[in-house]
């Protein structure tokens, strides 16, 4: 089973079309394996994207570069999936 | 304790087993009103149910909801079980929803992407796709809502068998498509086909594969947003409304889009919560407001689809 320790959840507002155009090239990074759960498509709508711990560095190191402000909205993705698994096999029980 | 009483607890996430348990518990509590109806199999040979609610007639005008083509959207699964039973228990007390039902027939696919789901809890939790192979690469899957014969292979899907959004060699090319094509096709007589998605809380109508408006966009946009001001009414959960190409971006080979096209005039999806806080790992206790919420705005759609023949 895959497991997701170290993996981060993080959101970015984006502000500008110029950030979207950012995050559309990071979408195309497919060596830091990271999983848009929400694409950068608008200033309306928010980017969440799963960074895999591997990863962390270099993302992290590319939006500070282009001031894109961002928050870790998961900080530990396999500690919920964890919590999500225990309560289910309680409720199975 | 769940055996004993055979409670069925609505309030959490469930494997694919117990889900199919349950419903041949609905169904046996039901019988005069829900049927089983196994609509083909999926790439790995698991069963596709549809439940039928009915009072009798043949080939009514019906209305199509499906849930988990997108199987890590495991609140989705959880709101079509809930809203499975909510539509079998108020049948005979909901005086609006018995009317709806004595003439029209509700459709529901609770795990429209079964391999997917059973694979999110033996393997990948955030796996999305299908479980195909796809020849000449590693990489399995296909994402079932860009593999529709609508814009298919255009903008917005990937011909990139690794990536999340591939829309398979060809439209239809997935069983799990093909066997909803099949069914809508040779039934004839839908009037509305619903999409339930998570996550970011959107009701979204066609095109997705163009951002030009469909004819009917007018229609559409005052439904979807008179059925998100009753969803919002419950407990202040705020969507957006408008069609999938403008609110989020363009994706072609979509459900909604396919239906539309073969005349199904009210196609929707929903992006059911959360915000954000969660993502797709939305906690269980948050299930049942989710679905509560989710049925104001279903209820209104096809209330408007009952009274709006066409």
């Amino acid at each position: 089973e895959r497991v997701f320790t170290g993996d981060k959840v993080i959101r970015v507002n984006v502000q500008t079309e110029q950030q979207i155009e950012l995050l559309q090239a990071l979408e195309t990074q497919q060596e830091w394996e990271l999983d848009f759960w929400l694409h950068p498509v608008s200033t309306e709508l928010p980017v969440d994207i799963r960074v895999p711990r591997s990863s962390l560095s270099y993302v992290t190191e590319y939006l500070n570069a282009n001031n894109i402000p961002y928050s870790v909205v998961i900080d530990n993705l396999q500690e919920l999936l964890d919590e999500e698994k225990a309560e289910m096999l309680e409720n199975q029980m | 304790k769940e055996r004993s009483t055979r409670s069925f607890n609505f309030g959490a996430y469930h494997r694919l087993e117990t889900i199919y348990s349950w419903m041949d518990t609905l169904v046996a509590q039901y019988p005069k009103l829900v049927t089983k109806q196994l609509i083909g199999r999926s790439y790995e040979n698991r069963p596709m149910y549809v439940l039928k609610f009915s009072t009798g007639g043949n080939k009514r005008p019906a209305i199509w909801i499906d849930t988990g083509i997108h199987s890590r959207e495991w609140v989705s699964q959880a709101t079509g079980v809930w809203t499975a039973n909510k539509i079998a228990t108020d049948y005979g007390t909901d005086a609006s929803l018995t009317s709806l039902l004595n003439t029209m027939d509700i459709y529901m696919l609770l795990l429209a992407n079964p391999d997917g789901y059973a694979y999110t809890h033996s393997n990948d939790r955030m796996w999305r796709k299908t479980r195909s192979v796809n020849s000449g690469s590693r990489c399995r899957g296909v994402d079932p809502n860009r593999n529709w014969d609508a814009g298919f292979g255009g903008p917005g899907a990937s011909r990139n068998p690794c990536s999340d959004s591939y829309h398979g060699p060809s439209a239809h090319s997935e069983i799990e498509v093909k066997n909803v094509v099949n069914l809508i096709k040779s039934h004839g007589n839908f009037k509305s086909f619903i999409s339930v998605h998570a996550y970011s809380q959107l009701l979204m109508y066609p095109y997705g594969y163009s951002c030009n408006s469909v004819p009917d966009q007018p229609e559409l946009d005052s439904v979807g947003r008179a059925a998100v001001q009753k969803l919002t009414s419950l407990h202040g959960t705020r969507y957006k409304v408008g069609s999938i190409c403008k609110i989020i971006y363009q994706a072609s080979g979509g459900s909604i889009d396919w239906s539309y096209n073969m005349g199904i005039k009210y196609s929707f999806a929903f992006e059911l919560r959360d915000t954000g806080r969660y993502g797709f790992i939305l906690p269980a206790n948050q299930i049942i407001p989710t679905a509560s919420e989710t049925w104001l705005a279903l209820k209104h759609i096809m209330e408007y689809v009952r009274d709006h023949p066409y």
